[in-house]
């Protein structure tokens, strides 16, 4: 039965699509079946993967429309992975979704017929802690949480927290994290190992060993529609995802 | 009369919070009377600036619970920048806001008290086009939109200026743009000067010619509580804050 995790952090820019992108292809290489679906109104997920969002069946329809997810499954060029997109249309869900019966759990539902179809299931979030999130949150096993190597991305974290707690308290009382994963760590930076540091105090072992650096490829590479993997397959970047793709699978064999 | 001026892009980490804060404090040093306000519920602004967001009272309050604008006016260190803050209590707000009267509108009428004891007012706003955002582009005058060097900013424009226009024509006639900013630039690679050549060929006249480039001293600035002009001045990304505030004051004399 597939595993469905959430990828998120309200703070914003930390690498969320990045991540989600770059981890589904190397699982995907590894012949693992994935989808991954995005509840993002900037839809960045799609163009990372060469899709067009703008077209098709897309997650605004899943949760407003109640449209079947099977029917908004689309496949991208990348091996073992399906993508739903989403479009600006979903911007105004947020409003629409708050006097909808049951609104926090309109994605849980979509997704559980999905399940039996793909080993992981993640789902890509807007950087905020709104109804969309809050939706990702309730639907998912785990979440992993990208954090960015900036001081103002510990600021943000104790907020998340308190949000996780909420949900699972609430909503999900099965919720766990599946990790923290340390993203555009600068070597040369003493902000970068100083927040590597405070990271791995407070999240232990749920901190993946695998520190994404800051590498221009995995800028370059959404330009392309295509993943790190395809576009620069030796850059630190792949590599660097690469490792997290079996660090992660060691945690879920 | 002071000039109400949002700070916006709903794509994440492109450096609107950054902007804000230098800008600001770079237009006090030249003797201008400027507050921020601060609408995100991350409320990195306040410890950009090295306030306690957690006390005394927030846009939280103004927006939510009516109280005047002025008694959440704060201090700073920085000479001729005051500060509302903002903090988590700001997350509920999407939701609450939706069935209030005329909710588009609450933080422009609690704005206009405040105009005529400023030069300029800026509002620094999340990462979304949700209804706290619409709140700041409703109250404001001019928007300035900070583009970060990447290629899922470019991605974004289009919904912005969507949303932009929106707003003009049903809550706020007279919206006109202030400019637009590029940040992070990396003169090393490629993908910094296509998107800027990109963004000069969209906005023309309306991009600033000071271009913020990417520089470690403006990352590190925020975790001691001070603008860069505090912590570093003799910083690449000190000056560019100083040239952008002597083009901003050559645009609005
Ligand atoms: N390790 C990295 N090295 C260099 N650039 C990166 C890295 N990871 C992400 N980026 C770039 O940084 C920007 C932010 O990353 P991304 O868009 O994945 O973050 P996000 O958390 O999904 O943002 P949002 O909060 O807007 O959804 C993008 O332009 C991306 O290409
Ligand atoms: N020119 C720059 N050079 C290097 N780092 C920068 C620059 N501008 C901003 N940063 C850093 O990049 C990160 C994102 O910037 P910032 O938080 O200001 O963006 P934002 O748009 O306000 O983010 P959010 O969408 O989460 O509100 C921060 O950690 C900040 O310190
Ligand atoms: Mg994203
Ligand atoms: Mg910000």
């Amino acid at each position: 039965m597939g595993k469905i995790i959430s990828v998120a952090n309200q703070k914003g820019g930390v690498g969320k699509t990045t991540t989600v992108i770059n981890l589904s292809a190397a699982l995907g290489h590894r012949g693992k079946r994935i989808l991954l679906i995005d509840i993002d109104p900037q839809g960045n997920a799609a163009s990372g993967l060469g899709v067009n969002a703008q077209e098709g069946v897309t997650s605004y329809d899943i949760l407003i429309n109640e449209v079947s997810a099977e029917s908004a499954v689309r496949k991208t060029a990348t091996p073992g992975v399906d993508i739903i997109t989403a479009n600006q249309d979903l911007s105004g869900a947020q409003i629409e979704l708050v006097n909808m019966l049951a609104r926090e759990s309109l994605l849980k539902r979509a997704l559980e017929p999905l399940r039996a179809s793909y080993d992981f299931i993640f789902i890509d979030t807007p950087p905020s802690l709104g109804l969309l999130t809050v939706n990702a949150l309730t639907a998912c096993d785990t979440v992993l949480i990208p954090i960015q190597c900036e001081f103002y991305a510990l600021e943000g974290i104790a907020q998340l927290m308190t949000n996780i707690k909420m949900i699972k308290q609430n909503l999900n009382p099965s919720l766990l994290i599946e990790g923290v994963c340390l993203t555009m760590y600068d070597s040369r930076t003493n902000l970068s190992r100083e927040v590597m540091e405070d990271v791995v105090a407070h999240f232990k072992e749920k901190t993946f060993k695998s520190i994404i650096p800051r590498n221009i490829r995995l800028s370059e590479a959404p330009s392309l529609g295509k993943p790190i993997s395809a576009y620069s397959p030796e850059s630190q970047g792949a590599q660097a995802y690469e490792k997290l793709a079996d660090e992660f699978l060691s945690r879920n064999p």
